[in-house]
C-alpha cells in the first residue's frame, strides 16, 4: 500500500 | 527601509495567484539578494520556494534584511487592484508593521497605493539539498497543466515514469485507466512547443495529483515547466519567472508502506 510521505521527511529543517 | 520597484508588476500577481491556494500565510524574506518565499502547504506534503532577484527590480533598496509576514489571500486582493501593465513599488520601514504597494500606470496618469498590515508568522525554514536529478523534463507549461487536468478526471494518484522513450503519466480510478506519454520533441518550429528530456537513468515515482494540479496554477508565469525527478525523492516542478528568478514546487512522493 502506498503511503504519502511528508516533505519534512526529505528536507531537514534549517 | 525597503523600497523595490518592479516594472513588470504583473509577475508578482502571477506568483501570488499561483501559490495562494496552497499556502495561506507566508513570510516574504527580503535581503540584498532580492525577495524569497519558502513555505509548506497546510498538509506539509509540498513545499514552495520562490526567489525574485534584486536585479529584476528597476530600483532596489534594502537597508537590512527583513521578513514580512502576510496573508497571501489579502496580498492577492491588493495585487488584483493593479493594472496588468502597472509598475509596482513596494515600500516598508525597518521597524514597520505594514507594507505599502504603489501601482503606477505606464502613462503615469493613475497612481494608487495600498497599505497591508503585516503579521507575525513563525514558519519553519527547511534546507533544500542540491540534488543531481536522474531525470529532468522541460515541457510546455500548458501541456503539463492539461495532463494534470485530464488525469485528475480519472484518478487521484499518478505514476510519472521517465524512460528513454519519454515520460509517461499513468493514473487509474473507478472510471478506468489513463496513460499520457510525452516524447522528446526538439524539432518543433516554435521553441515554446519543445519538450526536452534529460535522462541519466530511468525513474518512476508516484504522486498525489491534486498537488501537481495545484502547481499548474503557475502556468501563466512561463511558457515551460521543468519536472526533475530522482528515485525516492520529492519531484521538483519549476517555473522560471522570466529572467528574474524562479518559482519551485516540491512534492513528496507516495512510497510503499
Amino acid at each position: 500500500k502506498l503511503a504519502q510521505r511528508a516533505i519534512g521527511d526529505f528536507f531537514p529543517s534549517a | 527601509m525597503l523600497e523595490a520597484r518592479l516594472v513588470q508588476g504583473s509577475m508578482l500577481r502571477k506568483v501570488v495567484d499561483a501559490v495562494k491556494d496552497l499556502v495561506s500565510d507566508a513570510n516574504i524574506d527580503v535581503s540584498s539578494s532580492g525577495f524569497s518565499l519558502q513555505a509548506m502547504d497546510t498538509s506539509h506534503v509540498s513545499l514552495i520556494a520562490m526567489h525574485l532577484r534584486a536585479d529584476a527590480f528597476e530600483h532596489f533598496r534594502c537597508d537590512r534584511p527583513m521578513s514580512m509576514g502576510m496573508s497571501l489571500a489579502n496580498l492577492a486582493k491588493v495585487l488584483k487592484c493593479a493594472g496588468s501593465d502597472d509598475i509596482v513599488t513596494l515600500k516598508a520601514n525597518d521597524d514597520g508593521d505594514t507594507v505599502t504597494f504603489m501601482f503606477e500606470s505606464p502613462k503615469e496618469d493613475r497612481v494608487s497605493d495600498f497599505e497591508l498590515k503585516l503579521m507575525d508568522i513563525d514558519s519553519e525554514h527547511l534546507g533544500i539539498p542540491d540534488t543531481d536529478y536522474c531525470a529532468t523534463v522541460t515541457m510546455p507549461a500548458g501541456e503539463y497543466a492539461r495532463i494534470c487536468k485530464d488525469l485528475s478526471s480519472i484518478g487521484d494518484t499518478v505514476v510519472i515514469s521517465a524512460t528513454k522513450d519519454g515520460v509517461k503519466f499513468t493514473t487509474s480510478g473507478d472510471v478506468g485507466t489513463a496513460n499520457v506519454t510525452v516524447r522528446q520533441n526538439t524539432t518543433a518550429d516554435k521553441k515554446e512547443d519543445q519538450t526536452i528530456i534529460d535522462l541519466k537513468e530511468p525513474v518512476a515515482l508516484t504522486f498525489a495529483l491534486r498537488y501537481l494540479t495545484s502547481f499548474a496554477k503557475a502556468t501563466p508565469l512561463a511558457t515551460h515547466v521543468t519536472l526533475s525527478m530522482t528515485r525516492e525523492l520529492p519531484v521538483m516542478v519549476e517555473y522560471a519567472i522570466q529572467d528574474m528568478g524562479h518559482l519551485r514546487f516540491y512534492l513528496a512522493p507516495k512510497i510503499e508502506d
